[in-house]
């Protein structure tokens, strides 16, 4: 868990290069070169994430996310 | 445009676990 914890958070300042705090639909557009993903399977990614959909993603909502993932290949 | 195929990458779970796995690979300085 707490490994996961640290995980996340890494790959959370990855997409949070400003270290915001949060990440916008911006800052994932702004991967997209970066990542094998369209603009179009990054947004849908965001929203799957930004549980209360306010339009930021929080660390806990990043870290969350993280951890259904990893659920999925275990 | 879907480039998913017939892998299911298009379905959520697969969009999330290419985007995870891109981000760790990433990280990792894997090409």
């Amino acid at each position: 868990q707490q490994m996961m914890s640290e995980k996340a958070k890494e790959l959370f300042t990855v997409c949070d290069a400003e270290e915001k705090g949060f990440i916008t639909k911006r800052d994932m557009q702004r991967l997209q070169s970066q990542l094998p993903l369209s603009p179009d399977q990054l947004e849908h990614v965001f929203d799957s994430l930004d549980g209360d959909g306010n339009g930021f993603l929080t660390l806990e909502e990043f870290t969350d996310g993280f951890g259904g993932f990893l659920g999925m290949r275990s | 445009e879907n480039k998913a195929g017939a892998g299911g990458a298009a379905t959520s779970e697969g969009m999330l676990a290419n985007f995870f796995n891109s981000l760790l690979n990433k990280k990792s300085g894997a090409p």
